[in-house]
């Protein structure tokens, strides 16, 4: 199909569709029928990648950015928390959540404030993309993700200061963008081994995402001493480490036709009664984080 | 059927199950089939993550002429039994095709860099039926 007529890329869905005037070209088997057409998705998007991406013209594919390897390792894991060995959804993960984003900041900002990291006061610059968020994709959590390196000592108590500000562009000032609101919160977290502290900033980003903004540029100051003041430890010697910039990581709904709906399989089981009911509220944590649900969770495994 | 025994006398007596097994249970009838690939075979492991190994199965086999329960077909699929056999045989029989599915979790690299967990509908065959 990809060699008779054009397609392009329908921009709220971001999926492909025909353009009408040659939708006759298109094989009879892909035509939908005419009221359909309008906007609505011809292929998933992995099948996308077939109509794309035929063997004859992979290897001709532009090359892809590759992603930074903690990221890489850190959705490696969700992954490994999410899905079975086969690669199937976990069935008794309560999470709301169908598709997990997650961006690095562009690598011009990371390059341009690369020694900014050093010293026990951090302030950076982030520059978020977030084009491949698609219309369909609807944000349920955002988290800033960081990762310390090893020279924090393991199981140290440490608290922080955030200073968190977005910029907006006035593209009037060609000088510097303006703020245009910020939010500031202390966090008090252990270092374990494994290295990663997610800041929830949900409530902060939600205004600009829903507003469908492409692009996020944040300024964060980051400030961390080791001790915790509710211990009434005294907050002493600031840590000099290394921080490596934040990754922005979105739990999404996508409530287009091609994502699993884990909704609708469990109505489907309540329907069909061969199957194990199950309590869920959907009152529970959009990442299925610890809470009553697992303990209802767990009586419900053990009354079946 | 009594004919039927009398003229396979070669069989020798202790495999007597498997001989009437074919009649309990037809050969080549429609049913779901294994089928594992990995994507690096489609060389899509450069930007497929996750899982390795995706198994799709498929569905394959005869449909017998009088579907029953058993496969949960519904009762067009007899009349289509009977328009093909008694009406217009230009239409074709029912199909074995795939009645359930289940949803498979892929990780991806996008083209900007980014990485993407998604859940998709439908991606494993999980069950057969004829219609």
């Amino acid at each position: 199909p990809h060699s008779r007529g054009r397609v392009v890329s329908d921009k709220t869905s971001g999926l492909l569709v025909a353009p009408e005037d040659n939708i006759s070209e298109l094989n009879p088997l892909l035509r939908l029928p005419k009221g359909m057409r309008r906007g609505y998705a011809l292929l998933p998007p992995l099948l996308k990648v077939l109509s794309d991406r035929g063997p004859q013209n992979w290897e001709s594919e532009a090359p892809r950015l590759q992603p930074d390897s903690r990221a890489l390792r850190y959705m490696k894991r969700l992954y490994k928390m999410s899905a079975t060995k086969e690669g199937i959804p976990k069935a008794n993960k309560s999470h709301l959540y169908n598709t997990v984003r997650l961006f690095t900041p562009c690598s011009e900002c990371k390059h341009r404030h690369g020694d900014l990291m050093k010293g026990d006061v951090h302030s950076v610059d982030l520059l978020f993309n977030l084009d491949r968020v698609t219309a369909l994709e609807h944000l349920l959590k955002s988290v800033l993700l960081y990762s310390f390196d090893t020279s924090v000592p393991i199981s140290s108590s440490i608290t922080c200061m955030c200073h968190l500000s977005v910029k907006e562009h006035d593209f009037s000032s060609q000088v510097c963008p303006s703020i245009s609101h910020a939010i500031a919160f202390s966090l008090h977290f252990e270092v374990r081994k494994r290295k990663w502290v997610e800041l929830d900033v949900t409530s902060f980003l939600q205004p600009l995402i829903a507003t469908k903004r492409r692009n996020i540029h944040m300024a964060v100051n980051f400030t961390c001493l080791m001790g915790d003041p509710q211990q009434n430890t005294k907050l002493e010697n600031p840590i000099n480490m290394a921080l490596v910039p934040p990754s922005l990581l979105l739990y999404l709904n996508d409530t287009s036709e091609q994502a699993y709906h884990r909704w609708n399989s469990l109505r489907h089981r309540r329907k069909n009664p061969m199957w194990p009911r199950q309590r869920n509220s959907l009152l529970v944590d959009p990442t299925g984080g610890k809470g009553k649900e697992n303990s209802q969770g767990k009586r419900a495994s053990r009354r079946r | 059927r009594d004919e039927n025994l009398k003229e396979a006398p070669a069989t020798p007596p202790y495999n007597l199950s498997e001989y009437f097994k074919q009649f309990l249970f037809p050969q080549n009838e429609c049913e779901l089939h294994n089928f594992r690939l990995s994507f690096s075979q489609l060389k899509w492991d450069r930007w497929i993550i996750a899982p390795h190994r995706y198994s799709p199965q498929y569905c394959k086999g005869d449909c017998p002429r009088v579907v029953g329960h058993r496969y949960g077909s519904p009762v067009h699929t007899m009349v289509q039994n009977i328009i093909y056999e008694k009406l217009d045989s230009t239409v074709p029989k029912p199909s074995c095709v795939p009645a359930e599915y289940s949803p498979l979790s892929v990780l991806t690299i996008e083209p900007d860099g980014s990485i993407v967990y998604k859940e998709y509908e439908d991606m494993i065959a999980t069950k057969c039926t004829c219609r």
